[in-house]
């Protein structure tokens, strides 16, 4: 089956490297640097890459969709837009199927989550983050995580978690929460709560192996003062965003899309 | 005497911090945060703080202009605008004043220093930070610092720096180079080029203190994965900074300040 994630944040905030780290798969080639005063971009591109792979046995494609350039610019206003016209564009593209004779061929390439990255600035979040997650919550599976959570101590990642998440409720910003089931067992209720008590969660990303402190090779960053391994839970989040996003919620991410937000989409659209 | 430099970066790239670790000084308080939704400015503010401190048993009065909003909007349009407007307007106060009848008591306020904090994007310069440096290298000795470079391996800091430097001349962009004097020592010769060899430095601030691995209490910050130390020079370029900026060229940065920069505003200013 399909998923699509959308990809959103400044350059240099270890995106590729994420993608790259969630679905063990070198999907993002290390970047090619031009050489200075090459003509950069001015807008947000959409750009998409897939890859075959498999999860838990089971055969996926598995889509990245990147916003190069959101951010980056001296002048951001406006960031947002090109990325909400490629939401919606892919709810029309599924509504104009979904009105076809034939549905037996339905494709569905709606977006089904998107990881917003924020910077690990230590403070709270930025103007352009509160612009871009008010704008698409209604739209969008949103699962911010705190980029190069390295940067930060852990009291330091306690704090910013708890500021991050004041200014999310303040400005009424819904991001995705796991749904809990009424039947389920008491090891599935207590894995969701340890899901939801790290959001954002606080990633770090490497493709690459480096040499623990006790010699084993492990994903991870190889600092002089210190290895950090990526899929060591007391180093930071990343094991907990990839159960969330990859093993345990990826089928409710789908569902949530199609059933609740492509049907807000669809009944604002029917009825304007 | 006087010393003032100029504090320039995007919030959250830990300019307080290094502030306080290079002087030695609690001159920045721990920040408070208000609560999320209070109104925040919209655009660059100059605030100055002052203290008299000690260095190498000489008594200085140390001025730190800070600017806070830079590069934190959405739209960062002109943001480099009060930033010049306040370094020309202390041009024209010492301008005033070495017309004046009685020159004896010249204060000199002018900027002497202006260190420019780049984000560790571990790619090369953003687009605000050219425009700032193009804006800004003929007013003001320009020290740009790559911030939180723990955030950095030893090879992506390697890497950054090239392309930083690669941007900063393809811009035709001027940073502060210490003079190298025909009569000098060799040993002063060897430490000018060390230090000219990591530019722009690399640095990581902190003004608490924490445990070490070997158990001695050392400036820095402590993570799961190992303690960095602010003052070892394998760990960052913190010392280099602090020699550069505090020890051997402030007499340098001072002068160049008076001779050239100066000098050369003048002349436009009286041509015009
Ligand atoms: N400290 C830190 N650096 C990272 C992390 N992930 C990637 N990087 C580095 O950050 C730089 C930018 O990463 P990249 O994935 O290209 O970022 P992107 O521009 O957002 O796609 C590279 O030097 C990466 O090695 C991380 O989790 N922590
Ligand atoms: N990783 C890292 N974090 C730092 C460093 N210096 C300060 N910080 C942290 O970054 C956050 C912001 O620092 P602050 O000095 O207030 O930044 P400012 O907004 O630029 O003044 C705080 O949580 C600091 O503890 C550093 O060198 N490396």
């Amino acid at each position: 089956f399909q998923f699509t994630a959308m990809v959103v944040g400044e350059s240099g905030l270890g995106k590729s490297t994420l993608i790259n780290t969630l679905f063990e798969t070198k999907l993002y080639a290390p970047k090619e640097y031009p050489p200075p005063g090459v003509e950069r971009g001015k807008t947000v591109q959409i750009e998409s890459i897939s890859a075959d792979i498999e999860e838990n046995g089971v055969r996926l494609k598995l889509t990245i969709v990147d916003t190069p350039g959101f951010g980056d610019y001296v002048n951001n206003d406006e960031s947002w837009k090109p990325i909400v016209d490629n939401i919606e564009a892919r709810f029309d593209a599924y509504l104009e199927q979904e009105n076809r004779v034939n549905r037996k061929q339905l494709i569905d390439n709606r977006i089904h989550a998107c990881i917003y990255f924020i910077q690990p600035t230590g403070h709270s979040l930025k103007p352009i983050d509160i612009e871009f997650l008010r704008r698409l919550h209604t739209k969008v599976n949103l699962i911010p995580v705190i980029a190069k959570a390295d940067t930060l101590t852990d009291e330091e990642i306690t704090s910013f978690k708890q500021r991050v998440l004041a200014d999310i409720a303040h400005h009424g910003i819904r991001i995705f929460q796991p749904p809990q089931y009424e039947n389920e067992d008491e090891e599935t209720i207590q894995e969701n709560e340890e899901i939801l008590s790290k959001v954002p969660f606080a990633v770090v990303g490497s493709d690459t192996l480096v040499r623990a402190a006790d010699g084993r090779q492990v994903r991870g960053r190889a600092y002089p003062w210190g290895v950090i391994e990526v899929d060591n839970e007391s180093h930071c989040d990343f094991v907990k965003l990839r159960q969330m996003l990859v093993r345990t919620h990826m089928e409710e991410l789908r569902e949530h899309t199609n059933d609740v937000l492509y049907e807000d989409y669809r009944t604002d659209k029917l009825r304007a």
